[in-house]
């Protein structure tokens, strides 16, 4: 059975979507069949590899999954398309109801055909990201380097927790990647420190720096791998592919 | 009667907490008495200025609002708090209902005493932002220099037009504020040329530029002002707070 990665964090702007696209691509790329899935209503991870978001979003209609998944220019990547009238779902579901329950079955009737799942959340702890955690077997928490990167993070465990608890451990803390690593400011060895002292083992030792490969390559509908192939941003996810693989 | 300015973007991590908190401190300081609400569930504007969030959000609770604003080391700057558990608002509440009206009538108690109230969004177009923007006379956008920025911009035009309609005019455009703007980008050039093309007069001629100080200051519970006054941050965001006064 395949690994289904939920890349979580409500703090906005710490490199989810960055994470989720580059890190399916190099996945893919190193030969696993990887599953791109969008649950952002913003459509980033859609157009950062060069796709267009759907009307309704394929997880809560009653078409077969299949029919909704694409590939994308990556062998061995597909994604489905986030739609931007998901927020409604976030409005409508709560995570027990027959909404999320819905999800789940739908993500089953793929989940055998991939090694790697990566899901995308929006900036929230809401009824979206809950229902993504439900379906997930771990979870990815990309944490910026900055002030702000400690503060909300006890709501966000809280709501991780509850969901351990609820899917009898089938949820499990996959693990905490640093992002926009700047070694030469004092707020990034300040966070360092302060998040592997907190969180121990589960910190990824790979860490992205601050790249503008990476920020350019969406809007070239590119992973940065096909980008940037040679930049510090291709190489920290590749660190980062190895790194996931190996805690398998 | 006071102004009353929502600092929303669904969009995470693009500068609204620091603009907010920047701009609110400078309009402060120019002998403005000002009021930052903190309407976000993280709670960054209520930390970044040293201050402690509170256990239930003060909008929905019945005491009166004065009773709960606190002072900050700015003359003239006060701050209402933000709750970690205000998210449940944005599951109950929506736009119309009768929560909603409890903040707007709670904000009616004291918009008198003040001169500008800003007010500091969650990263979403939920019911949380949508009550902001019905409590508000004018919206505040920052849109960081990166590639994603215009994505999700549609649906939150939308929005606030939806909101515009059901003010009968109350609230208007006020403004949209370029961030993390780095000129040797080509990036953050094609991004300004789209936004004025696309926005024309409302959007700042002050920009914001990439500056460690902006990010350095919240972790010492101080505004850009008090904490590196004659940094780049905090020229930009008196520049804008000029351009702010000038547009009444
Ligand atoms: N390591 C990096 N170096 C430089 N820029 C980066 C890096 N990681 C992400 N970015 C850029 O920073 C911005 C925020 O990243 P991204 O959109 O991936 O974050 P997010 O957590 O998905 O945001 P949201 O909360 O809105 O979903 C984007 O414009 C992205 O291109
Ligand atoms: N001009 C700037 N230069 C450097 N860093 C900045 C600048 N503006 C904001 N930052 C930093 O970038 C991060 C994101 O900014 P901020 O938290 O204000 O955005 P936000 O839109 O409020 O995020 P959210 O969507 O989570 O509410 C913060 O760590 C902040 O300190
Ligand atoms: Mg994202
Ligand atoms: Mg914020």
């Amino acid at each position: 059975v395949g690994r289904i990665l939920c890349v979580v964090n409500q703090k906005g702007g710490v490199g989810k979507t960055t994470t989720a696209v580059n890190l399916s691509a190099a996945l893919a790329l190193s030969g696993q069949r990887a599953l791109l899935l969008d649950m952002d209503p913003q459509c980033n991870a859609t157009t950062s590899l060069g796709c267009e978001p759907t009307v309704g979003h394929a997880l809560i209609s009653n078409s077969n999954l299949n029919e909704n998944i694409v590939d994308t220019d990556i062998e061995h990547l597909s994604l489905l398309p986030g739609s931007r009238t998901f927020h409604d779902v976030d409005k409508m579901a709560s995570p027990g109801d027959e909404e999320s329950q819905q999800i789940r079955t739908h993500l089953d009737e793929v989940i055998d055909e991939y090694d790697f799942v990566l899901i995308d959340c929006p900036p929230s702890v809401g009824a979206l990201t809950q229902t993504a955690l439900t379906a997930s077997t771990e979870v990815l928490m990309p944490i910026q380097c900055e002030y702000f990167a400690m503060e909300g993070l006890t709501q966000l465990i809280q709501t991780i927790k509850k969901v351990i608890v609820a899917t009898d451990g089938r949820l499990t803390f996959g693990g905490i990647l640093l992002t926009m690593y700047d070694p030469t400011l004092e707020l990034t060895r300040e966070v360092d420190e302060e998040v592997r002292d907190f969180f121990g083992d589960i910190v990824f030792d790979s860490v992205v720096p601050r790249d503008v490969s990476l920020s350019e390559a969406p809007s070239h509908g590119q992973s940065v791998f096909q980008y940037a192939p040679r930049s510090r941003g291709a190489y920290a996810y590749t660190q980062l592919c190895m790194e996931v693989l190996q805690r398998d």
